[in-house]
């Protein structure tokens, strides 16, 4: 553990609470993309699955738990609680043009063919794009509130903080892992454009709104 | 195995 994957984590764990705060405090999902959500629950589910019978640390169990635990109740309150408030009109990414592709090449680029492994690669190459729906949905609404722009800088900010932390642990270890890297490249910088408007508009405290 | 040590991250 090095403080960029500590930092990391930490960014990934206040996104879910910022964004679990949004909803019960405003008690609506409006601009929140369903289908990301549950891309993410999806994402977590088939990476986790080895909780059962590969045990790294503690942290990495009570970490993993909290991940799956959290994206389901998230996709429950979207689906169930909340429902009313939920936007499907806005929410119109293809997500089959995103799972069909992730699932090829978690068949031919992964570590070992087995099942696990292909999991594994597949809910990494998944996590890559899973924020699009989201992207996409701010695009066609224009602007989002504040605590949502808040919870994508968190979000992003976890996976650009893998990137250093993975920098780090090729210098201090060795450690190299492609598959993780070159998704971990892509995945952040599908925020570019968002990091850029967060930093010369919400951070000077002004509304997030897309240029026209 | 080896394979599987390489999956410590989150």
């Amino acid at each position: 553990m090095n403080i960029f994957r500590l930092t990391a984590d930490l960014m990934h764990l206040a996104s879910i609470f910022i964004l679990l705060l949004k909803i019960q405090k405003t008690r609506s999902c409006a601009g929140i993309s369903f289908k990301s959500q549950l891309l993410y629950a999806l994402v977590f589910i088939t990476r986790y699955i080895d909780l059962f019978f590969y045990w790294v640390s503690l942290y990495n169990t009570l970490m993993k738990i909290f991940f799956i635990g959290s994206s389901l109740y998230i996709v429950y309150l979207m689906q169930v609680k909340f429902r009313a408030t939920n936007d499907p009109v806005l929410d119109t990414f293809r997500i089959e043009y995103l799972l069909a592709p992730c699932a090829l090449l978690a068949l031919v680029a992964n570590y070992a063919f087995t099942a696990q492994e292909i999991l594994w690669a597949f809910s990494v190459y998944l996590e890559a794009g899973a924020i699009l729906p989201q992207l996409f949905m701010l695009q066609r609404r224009g602007e989002a509130e504040t605590i949502t722009t808040h919870y994508l800088f968190a979000l992003g900010a976890y996976r650009g903080l893998y990137l250093l932390n993975w920098i780090y642990r090729y210098w201090a270890e060795g450690y190299v892992d492609w598959i993780a890297w070159i998704a971990g490249l892509v995945q952040t910088g599908l925020y570019t454009d968002f990091f850029y408007i967060y930093y010369t508009k919400v951070l000077k405290g002004q509304k997030f709104e897309l240029p026209a | 195995d080896d394979t599987r040590a390489a999956h410590d991250e989150l």
